[in-house]
């Protein structure tokens, strides 16, 4: 009943929202001070923090769908410590990808996803029906480019004198 | 600082972007 399903195979955005808590997720959103975010569950909340805190600005890295679904399920299906082989569940897995278990899904599966997920970030941010004070809010960054790093600075920073100093990521 | 949040799924540089916007400074949730 939840979780990445077709024909759109979007990560369950509502059911994330939902569970973690609106009102909790609101106010840690205005009160405890963040600056900068990554991972789980903060990209499936995309649309909720852009709403919630207009001054937030956000950053994505276009990866080919299928490159990022093989290092997906190599990583979380290895016999490491953290993966164990894959028998590493997670609530977030079921909710972004169908499964628990990434080990119970399969990389074509992972690629649909992927692609769902950097679809409605950019339908979002850059489709039609954005304004241009939102198209601002989303840097699309390539993060093996030579001033990567530079250029995440200055989203970041504004055109801080500092940012000079930083070339690749 | 206005909040900076990187939107790529695991496995997508998520941990790149937390060490970078650590050493800018910023306090980064990970």
């Amino acid at each position: 009943t939840a979780g990445a399903r077709p024909p759109y195979w979007r990560p369950d955005y509502r059911r994330i929202l939902q569970e973690l808590g609106e009102e909790r997720m609101h106010s840690l959103l205005m009160h405890a001070g963040l600056q900068a975010a990554a991972d789980e569950a903060w990209p499936l909340m995309f649309e909720f923090i852009a709403k919630t805190r207009s001054d937030a600005r956000f950053v994505i890295w276009l990866r080919d769908a299928n490159d990022w679904a093989r290092s997906a399920w190599n990583f979380f299906t290895a016999p490491n410590t953290w993966s164990r082989g894959g028998a590493y569940a997670n609530r977030f897995f079921l909710l972004s990808y169908g499964s628990c278990r990434i080990a119970d899904s399969n990389p074509k599966t992972l690629a649909k996803v992927y692609r769902a997920h950097t679809k409605a970030v950019l339908e979002y941010f850059h489709g039609p029906t954005a304004s241009a004070a939102l198209r601002n809010r989303l840097l699309v960054l390539d993060f093996t480019e030579q001033l990567a790093g530079r250029k995440l600075c200055q989203f970041a920073l504004g055109n801080h004198a500092d940012c000079s100093k930083h070339t690749a990521l | 600082v206005p909040p900076i949040i990187y939107l790529g799924l695991q496995k997508t540089a998520t941990s790149a972007f937390a060490n970078f916007t650590s050493l800018l400074g910023l306090v980064t949730v990970h």
